[in-house]
C-alpha cells in the first residue's frame, strides 16, 4: 500500500 | 518537501545541536532533563521503525539516523560520562516519566489509523513526542534559573514543531485527503505546552535579562 503522506515526515 | 516543513527540521536540528554543544562545551548537563531525553530517544525509535522498510529520501533516512544517534547518545552520555553525570539534578528531575510513557501507548491503542504494529507505535511516537517536554519544563521551573544554552534548546524544541504546523495547514490547502487529524491535533498539543515558557522567554529577551521562570 502507498505509505500515508504523513509518514514522509520527520 | 516545503518551506515550512523544512524549517522545522532545521530548527530540530539546532536544538539538538545546541543540547550536543552545550554538554560538551560545558561538560555540564545541569538544567537537562534526562527524562525528557530518554522519552525523546524512545519517540525517534518508535517512530522510525520503517527506517530500513520504506525508503523515502536519502534527506529522511540521514535526518532520522541523525535524531535517532543523537537522542542516544545524550542519553547514553548524561548516564555513563563520569563527569557530566555528576551534573545531572537528580534530585529536580522527578517528573513520573512512566505515566507518560504508559498513557502514550494507551492513547495509541484506542486512537491509531489502523490497528497495526506499525501504525499503533507510529501513534504512540506522536503522543509521546507532545508530552515529553513536560519533564523538562518542571525541572526548569524547579530549579529556577535557566542557562543559555538550556533556554534555547528548549526554544528551538518547541519552534520546531508550531513550524510543523504551518506546514500541516500548507499542506491540508494544497494535498488533497491530507488526514493527519492524529499528529495535528497531538502538534497542537505539543506547542500550547511551550506556551508559558515562550512567554518568559520573549519576557528575558525583550529585557535582555536572564530568563526567569516563576518557582
Amino acid at each position: 500500500p502507498p505509505i500515508s503522506s504523513i509518514k514522509d515526515e520527520l | 518537501m516545503n518551506i515550512f516543513r523544512f524549517a522545522g527540521d532545521m530548527t530540530h536540528l539546532i536544538s539538538i545541536l545546541v543540547l550536543l554543544l552545550k554538554i560538551y562545551a560545558t561538560k555540564s548537563c545541569s538544567g537537562i532533563s534526562l527524562k525528557t531525553q530518554e522519552l525523546y530517544a524512545l519517540v525517534f525509535l518508535t517512530r522510525y521503525l520503517d527506517l530500513f522498510t520504506d525508503f523515502i529520501s536519502v534527506y529522511n533516512t540521514i535526518m532520522k539516523l541523525v535524531f535517532i544517534a543523537s537522542s542516544l547518545a545524550v542519553v547514553c552520555c548524561m548516564r555513563m560520562h563520569r563527569v557530566v553525570r555528576r551534573s545531572y539534578d537528580k534530585d529536580l528531575d522527578t517528573f513520573r516519566h512512566y505515566f507518560l510513557i504508559l498513557a502514550s501507548f494507551v492513547l495509541a491503542l484506542l486512537v491509531n489509523e489502523k490497528f497495526t504494529f506499525q501504525e499503533i507505535f507510529w501513534a504512540f511516537s506522536i503522543y509521546l513526542e507532545a508530552l515529553a517536554i513536560l519533564p523538562q519544563l518542571v525541572l526548569l521551573q524547579r530549579s529556577g534559573n535557566v542557562d543559555n544554552l538550556t533556554g534555547q534548546y528548549v526554544f528551538f524544541l518547541g519552534a520546531y514543531r508550531a513550524f510543523y504546523i504551518l506546514n500541516w495547514i500548507y499542506r491540508y490547502f494544497t494535498e488533497q485527503h491530507f488526514s493527519r487529524w492524529i499528529a495535528c491535533v497531538s502538534g497542537l498539543v505539543q506547542t500550547v505546552l511551550y506556551a508559558d515558557f515562550f512567554y518568559y522567554y520573549f519576557i528575558s529577551w525583550k529585557n535582555n535579562a536572564k530568563m526567569q521562570l516563576p518557582a
